[in-house]
Protein backbone atom coordinates (compact mmCIF):
# COMPACT_ATOMS: atom_id res chain seq x y z
CA UNK A 1 0.00 0.00 0.00
CA UNK A 2 0.86 3.52 -0.49
CA UNK A 3 1.05 6.80 1.95
CA UNK A 4 -1.79 6.93 4.36
CA UNK A 5 -3.29 3.17 3.29
CA UNK A 6 -3.72 0.39 6.07
CA UNK A 7 -1.22 -2.11 5.79
CA UNK A 8 -1.91 -4.80 3.89
CA UNK A 9 -3.89 -3.25 1.37
CA UNK A 10 -2.74 -3.33 -2.31
CA UNK A 11 -3.44 -0.89 -4.69
CA UNK A 12 -2.60 -2.18 -8.33
CA UNK A 13 -0.58 0.67 -10.45
CA UNK A 14 -2.80 2.90 -12.75
CA UNK A 15 -3.97 1.63 -16.16
CA UNK A 16 -4.87 2.67 -19.01
CA UNK A 17 -8.56 3.04 -19.78
CA UNK A 18 -9.46 5.10 -21.93
CA UNK A 19 -6.62 5.99 -24.51
CA UNK A 20 -6.24 9.62 -25.67
CA UNK A 21 -6.64 8.69 -29.37
CA UNK A 22 -9.98 7.18 -28.84
CA UNK A 23 -11.11 10.41 -27.15
CA UNK A 24 -10.62 13.37 -28.68
CA UNK A 25 -6.85 13.58 -27.06
CA UNK A 26 -8.62 12.70 -23.76
CA UNK A 27 -6.46 9.87 -21.99
CA UNK A 28 -8.45 8.56 -18.64
CA UNK A 29 -6.09 5.85 -16.25
CA UNK A 30 -7.39 4.45 -13.09
CA UNK A 31 -7.03 1.83 -10.58
CA UNK A 32 -9.62 0.95 -7.64
CA UNK A 33 -9.13 0.74 -3.85
CA UNK A 34 -11.31 0.11 -1.13
CA UNK A 35 -10.39 2.35 1.99
CA UNK A 36 -11.62 1.65 5.71
CA UNK A 37 -14.96 0.28 4.05
CA UNK A 38 -15.31 2.87 0.84
CA UNK A 39 -14.91 1.79 -2.53
CA UNK A 40 -12.97 4.55 -4.81
CA UNK A 41 -11.71 4.42 -8.53
CA UNK A 42 -9.13 6.58 -8.59
CA UNK A 43 -8.86 8.05 -11.70
CA UNK A 44 -6.04 10.55 -13.76
CA UNK A 45 -7.06 12.45 -16.50
CA UNK A 46 -4.77 13.55 -18.68
CA UNK A 47 -5.55 16.33 -21.54
CA UNK A 48 -3.27 15.27 -25.03
CA UNK A 49 -5.78 17.39 -27.07
CA UNK A 50 -4.78 21.35 -28.05
CA UNK A 51 -8.14 22.36 -26.48
CA UNK A 52 -9.30 23.37 -22.57
CA UNK A 53 -11.55 20.10 -21.58
CA UNK A 54 -14.28 21.42 -18.92
CA UNK A 55 -17.69 20.23 -16.95
CA UNK A 56 -16.20 16.34 -16.35
CA UNK A 57 -19.09 13.81 -15.65
CA UNK A 58 -18.86 10.05 -15.63
CA UNK A 59 -21.57 7.39 -16.05
CA UNK A 60 -21.43 3.35 -14.98
CA UNK A 61 -23.74 1.14 -17.43
CA UNK A 62 -25.24 -1.68 -15.59
CA UNK A 63 -22.56 -3.98 -14.20
CA UNK A 64 -22.73 -7.77 -11.30
CA UNK A 65 -22.67 -5.88 -8.45
CA UNK A 66 -24.52 -2.24 -9.00
CA UNK A 67 -21.12 -0.19 -8.98
CA UNK A 68 -22.01 3.14 -9.34
CA UNK A 69 -20.40 6.57 -8.47
CA UNK A 70 -21.64 7.94 -5.38
CA UNK A 71 -21.13 11.48 -6.53
CA UNK A 72 -20.22 13.43 -9.12
CA UNK A 73 -16.65 14.01 -10.32
CA UNK A 74 -15.21 16.82 -7.85
CA UNK A 75 -13.13 18.27 -10.78
CA UNK A 76 -13.49 21.88 -10.47
CA UNK A 77 -11.07 23.59 -12.92
CA UNK A 78 -10.47 23.61 -16.38
CA UNK A 79 -7.86 21.10 -17.81
CA UNK A 80 -5.23 22.59 -19.79
CA UNK A 81 -3.27 20.86 -23.04
CA UNK A 82 -0.87 18.43 -21.40
CA UNK A 83 -2.49 18.91 -18.22
CA UNK A 84 -3.09 15.76 -15.79
CA UNK A 85 -5.33 15.64 -13.10
CA UNK A 86 -5.92 13.52 -9.86
CA UNK A 87 -8.98 12.49 -8.62
CA UNK A 88 -10.88 9.81 -6.21
CA UNK A 89 -14.30 8.90 -7.06
CA UNK A 90 -16.33 7.32 -4.31
CA UNK A 91 -18.55 4.84 -5.53
CA UNK A 92 -21.42 2.80 -3.88
CA UNK A 93 -22.93 -0.84 -4.15
CA UNK A 94 -26.58 0.05 -5.08
CA UNK A 95 -27.20 0.56 -9.00
CA UNK A 96 -28.77 -1.06 -11.33
CA UNK A 97 -27.16 -5.14 -11.90
CA UNK A 98 -26.78 -6.89 -15.07
CA UNK A 99 -24.32 -9.62 -14.93
CA UNK A 100 -21.07 -8.98 -16.76
CA UNK A 101 -18.97 -11.08 -18.94
CA UNK A 102 -16.64 -11.27 -17.48
CA UNK A 103 -18.15 -10.65 -14.07
CA UNK A 104 -15.83 -8.14 -12.72
CA UNK A 105 -16.25 -6.09 -16.22
CA UNK A 106 -17.44 -2.20 -15.93
CA UNK A 107 -18.40 -0.23 -18.48
CA UNK A 108 -18.49 3.55 -17.90
CA UNK A 109 -19.39 6.49 -20.27
CA UNK A 110 -17.21 9.88 -19.57
CA UNK A 111 -18.52 13.79 -21.13
CA UNK A 112 -16.31 16.48 -21.23
CA UNK A 113 -16.82 19.64 -22.96
CA UNK A 114 -13.79 20.90 -25.24
CA UNK A 115 -12.94 24.74 -25.41
CA UNK A 116 -11.92 25.53 -28.76
CA UNK A 117 -10.07 29.27 -29.00
CA UNK A 118 -10.69 30.82 -32.59
CA UNK A 119 -8.09 33.45 -32.82
CA UNK A 120 -9.33 34.90 -36.46
CA UNK A 121 -13.20 35.39 -34.56
CA UNK A 122 -11.32 36.25 -31.33
CA UNK A 123 -14.06 33.89 -29.76
CA UNK A 124 -14.29 30.43 -28.23
CA UNK A 125 -16.71 27.78 -28.85
CA UNK A 126 -17.37 24.58 -26.74
CA UNK A 127 -18.33 20.98 -27.94
CA UNK A 128 -19.13 18.15 -25.92
CA UNK A 129 -17.24 14.54 -26.34
CA UNK A 130 -18.67 11.54 -25.35
CA UNK A 131 -17.05 8.55 -25.03
CA UNK A 132 -17.38 4.92 -23.18
CA UNK A 133 -14.36 3.17 -21.41
CA UNK A 134 -13.99 -0.05 -20.15
CA UNK A 135 -12.25 -1.76 -17.39
CA UNK A 136 -11.79 -4.88 -14.83
CA UNK A 137 -11.47 -4.23 -10.96
CA UNK A 138 -10.56 -6.84 -8.38
CA UNK A 139 -13.65 -9.03 -6.88
CA UNK A 140 -11.98 -7.59 -3.19
CA UNK A 141 -13.53 -4.49 -3.50
CA UNK A 142 -16.44 -6.33 -2.59
CA UNK A 143 -15.14 -7.68 0.26
CA UNK A 144 -16.91 -6.71 3.56
CA UNK A 145 -15.28 -5.58 6.58
CA UNK A 146 -18.10 -8.11 8.52
CA UNK A 147 -16.45 -10.90 6.74
CA UNK A 148 -15.68 -13.57 9.15
CA UNK A 149 -17.77 -15.67 9.63
CA UNK A 150 -18.82 -17.53 12.62
CA UNK A 151 -16.93 -20.46 13.40
CA UNK A 152 -19.93 -22.84 13.99
CA UNK A 153 -21.81 -21.58 11.09
CA UNK A 154 -18.38 -22.29 8.95
CA UNK A 155 -18.14 -25.98 9.45
CA UNK A 156 -22.29 -26.35 8.69
CA UNK A 157 -22.05 -24.15 5.46
CA UNK A 158 -18.79 -25.97 4.29
CA UNK A 159 -20.38 -29.53 4.82
CA UNK A 160 -23.95 -28.27 2.82
CA UNK A 161 -22.61 -26.71 -0.03
CA UNK A 162 -22.18 -29.53 -2.42
CA UNK A 163 -18.56 -30.72 -3.49
CA UNK A 164 -19.92 -29.89 -7.41
CA UNK A 165 -19.27 -25.85 -6.28
CA UNK A 166 -15.78 -26.41 -4.89
CA UNK A 167 -12.70 -25.27 -7.23
CA UNK A 168 -9.28 -26.03 -7.02
CA UNK A 169 -6.05 -23.26 -7.60
CA UNK A 170 -3.05 -23.58 -7.52
CA UNK A 171 -0.91 -20.64 -6.37
CA UNK A 172 2.68 -21.33 -7.39
CA UNK A 173 6.13 -19.80 -5.78
CA UNK A 174 4.91 -18.31 -3.30
CA UNK A 175 7.58 -17.93 0.29
CA UNK A 176 5.25 -16.46 2.88
CA UNK A 177 4.60 -18.71 5.90
CA UNK A 178 1.10 -19.13 6.84
CA UNK A 179 1.35 -16.29 10.06
CA UNK A 180 1.86 -13.81 7.11
CA UNK A 181 -0.21 -14.63 4.58
CA UNK A 182 -3.17 -14.36 6.99
CA UNK A 183 -1.72 -10.88 7.57
CA UNK A 184 -1.85 -10.23 4.22
CA UNK A 185 -5.11 -11.62 3.28
CA UNK A 186 -7.11 -10.14 6.31
CA UNK A 187 -6.10 -6.60 4.98
CA UNK A 188 -8.27 -7.40 1.81
CA UNK A 189 -11.35 -8.74 4.48
CA UNK A 190 -10.18 -12.19 3.45
CA UNK A 191 -10.63 -13.66 7.59
CA UNK A 192 -8.86 -16.84 8.88
CA UNK A 193 -11.56 -18.61 11.21
CA UNK A 194 -9.28 -21.78 12.06
CA UNK A 195 -5.67 -23.34 11.35
CA UNK A 196 -4.52 -26.57 11.75
CA UNK A 197 -1.20 -28.69 10.88
CA UNK A 198 -1.74 -31.86 9.05
CA UNK A 199 1.28 -34.00 8.02
CA UNK A 200 3.68 -30.93 8.03
CA UNK A 201 0.69 -28.72 5.92
CA UNK A 202 -0.65 -25.49 7.55
CA UNK A 203 -4.41 -25.90 6.74
CA UNK A 204 -6.00 -22.24 6.52
CA UNK A 205 -10.29 -22.11 6.96
CA UNK A 206 -10.90 -18.73 5.50
CA UNK A 207 -14.31 -16.33 5.14
CA UNK A 208 -15.24 -13.44 2.62
CA UNK A 209 -18.33 -11.93 2.41
CA UNK A 210 -19.30 -10.10 -0.42
CA UNK A 211 -21.19 -6.63 -0.79
CA UNK A 212 -23.97 -8.74 -1.77
CA UNK A 213 -24.17 -10.69 1.11
CA UNK A 214 -22.80 -13.51 -1.10
CA UNK A 215 -20.52 -15.75 1.19
CA UNK A 216 -17.21 -17.70 0.02
CA UNK A 217 -15.29 -20.19 2.45
CA UNK A 218 -11.84 -20.88 1.20
CA UNK A 219 -9.26 -23.64 2.18
CA UNK A 220 -5.66 -22.49 1.99
CA UNK A 221 -3.05 -25.35 2.44
CA UNK A 222 1.06 -24.56 2.28
CA UNK A 223 3.73 -26.86 3.36
CA UNK A 224 7.00 -25.36 4.81
CA UNK A 225 8.72 -27.30 2.07
CA UNK A 226 6.95 -26.60 -0.73
CA UNK A 227 6.37 -22.72 -2.46
CA UNK A 228 2.88 -23.93 -3.56
CA UNK A 229 0.11 -23.22 -1.90
CA UNK A 230 -3.51 -24.80 -2.82
CA UNK A 231 -6.66 -23.11 -2.69
CA UNK A 232 -10.21 -24.40 -2.55
CA UNK A 233 -13.16 -22.22 -2.77
CA UNK A 234 -16.75 -23.23 -1.97
CA UNK A 235 -19.11 -21.31 -2.78
CA UNK A 236 -22.93 -21.09 -3.62
CA UNK A 237 -22.56 -19.06 -6.65
CA UNK A 238 -19.45 -20.76 -8.07
CA UNK A 239 -18.65 -18.49 -10.50
CA UNK A 240 -17.29 -16.03 -8.45
CA UNK A 241 -14.73 -18.41 -7.22
CA UNK A 242 -12.20 -18.01 -9.97
CA UNK A 243 -11.94 -14.14 -9.37
CA UNK A 244 -12.02 -14.61 -5.62
CA UNK A 245 -8.86 -16.61 -6.35
CA UNK A 246 -7.26 -13.51 -8.28
CA UNK A 247 -7.54 -11.96 -5.24
CA UNK A 248 -5.51 -14.38 -3.60
CA UNK A 249 -2.51 -14.44 -6.30
CA UNK A 250 -2.49 -10.15 -6.15
CA UNK A 251 -2.29 -9.76 -2.63
CA UNK A 252 -0.15 -12.73 -2.06
CA UNK A 253 2.28 -11.50 -4.77
CA UNK A 254 2.16 -7.51 -3.65
CA UNK B 1 -17.63 -27.87 26.34
CA UNK B 2 -19.17 -25.86 22.87
CA UNK B 3 -15.33 -24.69 21.78
CA UNK B 4 -13.49 -27.50 22.54
CA UNK B 5 -16.05 -29.47 19.94
CA UNK B 6 -15.69 -26.91 17.72
CA UNK B 7 -11.75 -27.11 17.76
CA UNK B 8 -12.30 -30.70 17.32
CA UNK B 9 -14.78 -30.43 15.00
CA UNK B 10 -12.38 -28.60 12.80
CA UNK B 11 -9.56 -30.75 13.49
CA UNK B 12 -11.43 -33.30 11.90
CA UNK B 13 -12.42 -31.48 8.63
CA UNK B 14 -8.48 -30.74 8.16
CA UNK B 15 -7.98 -34.48 8.71
CA UNK B 16 -10.72 -35.62 6.13
CA UNK B 17 -9.11 -33.29 3.62
CA UNK B 18 -5.56 -34.73 4.12
CA UNK B 19 -6.62 -38.05 4.17
CA UNK B 20 -9.83 -38.57 1.92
Amino acid sequence: GGVGMPSGSYVSPKTVWLPAMKAKGLEISGTFARRSGVIQMDLSLTNKAMSVMVDFAIQFNKNSFGLAPAGPLQILTPLSPNQTIDVSLPLSTVGPIMKMEPLNNLQFTHRQIHVHATQELNATFENTQRDRGNCQYPLSLLFVEDGKMDRQVFLATWKDIPSENESQFQIKDIHLNSDAATNKLQGINIFTIAKRTVEGQDMLYQSVKLTNGIWVLAELRMQTVNPNYMLSVKCRAPEVSQFVYQCYELVLRN
Amino acid sequence: EMDGALEEAFSRLAESRTNP
